[in-house]
């Protein structure tokens, strides 16, 4: 299954992962 | 240099046609396969079509809802209670699950293997980090980034449609303007009107639970109060219905209004957000502030994954488009192969809004997992009935007023869990 996250954020929204890392539940993607 | 340009002799040779021909042929086929071929229906939108390689078009042609229905029922059938330990453990070794952390943590508490997959962790197995924005899942990061023309990258050099994922800018569909959110201080809103979506405003006694009709004619959203959870049939959630109807679909907190409101003016302060009331007809188009971007990330949860997922921040979940569709499997493999792979799929988008404007979360279902379950969403029923009677781009739509009409839908807070993938 997957899950797609589609946001408005401000230009210097940042993500703190990469393409194929694995995340967890509450882990930091983005600030 | 000078001396090979002028005395080198010249010779020319015949290239033979065919070779030309051939290489002209090879250049057009490689513009052709990274060209995007859009069809488009009458209405000008772009036509969702199964794409990709033959082998993708073999998968296509299997009853893929048919088996993932047998899937499920297969794995609904209770085990006998000796077995259960053996075959978890089975499970977990070959698709690495942490039985350490799920909860219950007794197998045999499991009565069959939909269950176990189902499962729950324990409190505080998953700390939530201080961020605006963390995983909803365990999973893998496919890809993210920003969108661009209102298309989403799937993989390098494969993308798909944002409005064909969340259902946008559909025919028949009015238009609709950006949700505004000008920062304002929640003790400011205390106190005096305050002008919000479109127009409609409202005082502050009509916060608190006594609405008098505003200039505009509306004190409260009028396109709602057909479809309000009030008629019974929305309540016992039997009423998701086709295209263009909405049913409320939340289960409405205690009926004395006021602490309700009260309840919802401190969740808004608690998820970011000013009270406010959208006409119903929002997220037909969304349009980015400026000095926004709109970003994606696509998460894949694996089949040992824990499926349950949890609201990825502080948000406000106003409505959901369910879009029946087929179950192809969502594995990176066929993320590869398969162009549209998520707006193929059955899936249930949540629209609704954050601190900083527009937010939406998408859970995809697959061949193993086509029931997606939202904790605050009886009507929901995903992987029914047959694909042919809703035509790709097609959903079903409902909205989560009732839950806190101060915020006018379902407000989450980052953590909370709000439902997950079953089997079949």
């Amino acid at each position: 299954s997957t899950i797609v996250l589609v946001f408005e954020a401000p230009h210097n929204f940042d993500f703190f992962v990469s393409a194929g890392q694995k995340v967890k539940v509450g882990q930091r993607l983005g600030d | 240099l000078v001396e090979a340009w002028q005395n080198t002799p010249t010779k020319w040779y015949p290239i033979p046609i065919a070779a030309g021909a051939l290489l002209l042929v090879v250049l057009q086929y490689r513009k052709k396969s990274t060209a995007r071929e859009v069809v488009v229906d009458d209405d000008g939108n772009e036509v969702i079509r199964l794409k990709g390689p033959w082998h993708v078009h073999v998968i296509g042609a299997l009853p893929l809802r048919n088996m993932s229905r047998v899937w499920g029922y297969l794995n609904s059938l209770e085990l006998p209670v000796w077995f259960r330990p053996i075959g978890f453990r089975i499970y977990a070794s070959v698709f690495g699950c942490n039985l350490e952390e799920i909860d219950p943590q007794d197998l045999t508490q499991y009565a069959s293997l939909g269950e176990f997959f189902y499962r729950k962790l324990k409190d505080g197995a998953r700390p939530v980090a201080d961020a605006v924005l963390v995983s909803p899942a365990d999973g893998r990061v496919l890809h993210f980034g920003v969108i661009k023309d209102g298309r989403i990258e799937q993989v390098k050099g494969s993308t798909y449609s944002l409005d064909a994922l969340l259902g946008l800018a559909r025919p028949g569909t009015p238009a609709v303007t950006a949700v505004e959110f000008p920062d304002q201080k929640m003790d400011e809103v205390n106190h005096r009107h305050f002008a919000d979506i479109n127009g409609i405003e409202y005082s502050l006694h009509e916060l608190l639970g006594t609405p008098t009709p505003s200039s505009s004619g509306t004190s409260t959203p009028t396109a709602e109060a057909p479809h309000t959870h009030t008629d019974g049939a929305a309540q016992t959630g039997t009423a998701a219905k086709k295209h263009g109807e909405r049913v409320d679909a939340s289960v409405p907190r205690d009926q004395t209004l006021p602490e309700t409101v009260a309840q919802d003016v401190s969740m808004a302060s608690e998820v970011g957000l000013r009270p406010t009331a959208a006409r119903r007809d929002s997220f037909t188009s969304v349009r980015t502030k400026p000095g926004n971007d709109t970003f994606f990330i696509v998460i894949y949860l694996a089949p040992g994954d824990y499926h349950r997922f949890h609201s990825p921040a502080a948000w406000v979940v106003e409505r959901r488009r369910h879009f029946v569709g087929d179950l192809f499997s969502v594995s990176p493999w066929m993320a590869k192969r398969l162009e549209n792979l998520f707006v193929l799929n059955e899936r249930v988008a949540l629209l609704g809004r954050w601190k900083y404007g527009f937010f939406s979360m998408v859970p995809v279902g697959a061949t193993n997992v086509g029931s997606i379950k939202i904790n605050f969403d009886q009507a929901l029923r995903t992987n029914v009935g047959s694909r042919r009677e809703h035509p790709v781009g097609t959903f079903t739509e409902a909205v989560y007023s009732a839950a806190s009409p101060i915020l006018n839908g379902q407000p989450l807070v980052k953590g909370e869990e709000m439902g997950g993938f079953c089997l079949g």
